[in-house]
């Protein structure tokens, strides 16, 4: 593990318990995406399956075992706790989520590097992951005015994206037969994504004011 | 071994 696979997991980690920490704590999910949450929940889901069938690292394993618990654990406070699901933007969270599982997973039916069930689920999660920020971008967008903990959120889900990209130009220089073009292709969509969103988040940040999307 | 590592990344 380099530097930078590291930096990006731990920022990763760090946006989810912030996250939590808002919904738990402040009991409230306003400005958050439930579709987003969702998707992210089968994400892992389909990703993490190797967890039964194979080992990596306790790290790696420790890991997984966090996201799949933090995702749902999310996604049931959204739902369905008492107070938290009050707060949930609804009327403003309207992006069409299961539009984008088909058409990911039919891409993951045709592109793919192995075709088994568990190789196929992977690559769909990839694609899927790739998309999954959508709502939440289009519900700040929408929302405008954007309270710092969901901000942050963001901007820790983007730097976690980032660095993983810097990740894969070090394996790349470092390890031999390193190429993974699935991954790289999905992973550069999604930080794309974020550019927009990034560009807000420094800007309010530089004049230390509070972070405002245009509409 | 391609198969042992080729999803070693989260």
């Amino acid at each position: 593990m380099n530097i930078f696979r590291l930096a990006g997991d731990m920022s990763h980690l760090f946006s989810i318990l912030l996250l939590l920490l808002k919904i738990h704590t402040i009991k409230s999910c306003a400005g958050v995406s439930l579709k987003t949450q969702e998707l992210y929940a089968l994400v892992f889901a389909t990703r993490y399956l190797d967890i039964f069938t194979g080992y990596i690292s306790l790290y790696n394993t420790l890991m997984k075992m966090f996201f799949l618990w933090s995702s749902f654990t999310i996604v049931w406070y959204m739902r369905y706790h008492n107070v938290v699901r009050r707060s949930y933007d609804k009327d403003q969270d309207t992006f069409r989520h299961y539009f984008l599982i088909l058409p990911c997973f039919i891409l993951a039916l045709l592109v793919h590097e192995k075709f088994t069930f568990l190789e196929v689920l992977w690559t769909f999660s990839l694609y899927l992951e790739a998309v999954a920020i959508l709502p939440q971008l289009v519900l700040l967008q929408r929302t405008r005015n954007v309270d710092n903990l969901t901000g942050h959120y963001v901007f820790f889900l983007g730097a976690y994206r980032s660095f993983y990209i810097l990740n894969w130009i070090y394996r790349y220089f470092t390890e031999q037969n390193y190429y993974k073009w699935i991954t790289w292709i999905s992973g550069l969509v999604q930080t794309a994504l974020y550019a927009d969103f990034f560009y807000y988040y420094v800007k309010s940040w530089r004049n230390s004011e509070r972070l405002q999307l245009p509409a | 071994e391609d198969d042992e590592d080729s999803h070693d990344e989260l």
